[in-house]
C-alpha cells in the first residue's frame, strides 16, 4: 500500500501547489480586467472611489494615506496617467482637505511623444445632486517642474491641488452618495 | 478660464 500510495501523496502535493499558484493567477487577471474595463483613452478619467467612509478613517489613520486611480491614456499610443488623492489631505491640506493630484506615467509610447507633458489638466469632484454643483480646478503643466518631464520610473512625482476640496465641503454636500464619491480628470 | 499653478504632492511613499 505504501507503494501505491507516495507516487500519489507527491502528485496531490503538486497539484496543491499548482492550485495555490493558479489562484494567485487568476487574482492577478482580475485585477487586470478590471482595469482593463475601466481604462479610458480618450484623456478623460472617471474615478469611482467606494467606501468613502472607510477609506477616509484608513488615511486619518495613516494606514493608507493616499489611492492611485486606474491609469488612463490620452490616445492608444498616447501618454499614461492617473490620479492620486489623499482623502485626508497631503502637504498645506493635510488634516482639513482632500487633496488631487495628478500622475504622469511611464508609457509603452514615450518615446514618440513630446516632452515635457504640456496638455491642460482639469480636475474635478463631482456633485451627485441634482444642482450638479461640480467643483473643479484647472492647470497647465509648469514646464519646469520634474512632475512632467519624461518618467524614469513607473511614475512621476504628483502635481495638483493640495487644496482641492475642503473636508467639510466635500462631507456636506450632495458629493457623497451611497458612500461613493467620482472624481474626473 | 482660470488656471492655477500645479502644486507637487509632499509625500514621497507609494502605497
Amino acid at each position: 500500500t505504501t507503494h501505491t500510495l507516495a507516487p500519489l501523496e507527491t502528485q496531490l502535493n503538486r497539484h496543491d501547489d499548482m492550485l495555490s499558484v493558479h489562484e494567485i493567477r487568476l487574482a492577478d487577471m482580475d485585477l487586470r480586467f478590471q482595469v482593463l474595463e475601466t481604462a479610458s483613452y480618450n484623456g478623460t478619467l472617471i474615478w469611482k472611489i467606494r467606501d468613502y467612509k472607510r477609506r477616509k478613517q484608513e488615511a486619518v489613520a495613516a494606514k493608507t494615506l493616499s489611492l492611485y486611480s486606474q491609469p488612463f491614456y490620452t490616445g492608444y499610443f498616447g501618454y499614461k496617467m492617473c490620479a492620486r488623492v489623499y482623502l485626508n489631505g497631503d502637504g498645506m491640506g493635510k488634516g482639513t482637505h482632500l487633496s488631487l493630484f495628478f500622475v504622469v506615467m511611464r508609457g509603452e509610447y514615450d518615446a514618440l511623444l513630446p516632452w515635457p507633458f504640456k496638455q491642460k489638466v482639469t480636475l474635478m469632484l463631482m456633485d451627485q445632486g441634482p444642482s450638479r454643483k461640480h467643483l473643479g480646478d484647472a492647470f497647465k503643466p509648469d514646464p519646469n517642474s520634474s512632475s512632467f518631464r519624461r518618467p524614469a520610473a513607473e511614475m512621476n512625482i504628483a502635481s495638483g491641488c493640495p487644496l482641492f476640496v475642503s473636508q467639510s465641503v466635500l462631507e456636506t454636500g450632495s458629493y457623497i452618495k451611497d458612500d461613493t464619491i467620482f472624481i474626473k480628470v | 478660464q482660470q488656471f492655477s499653478m500645479p502644486i507637487q504632492c509632499t509625500d514621497r511613499t507609494d502605497e
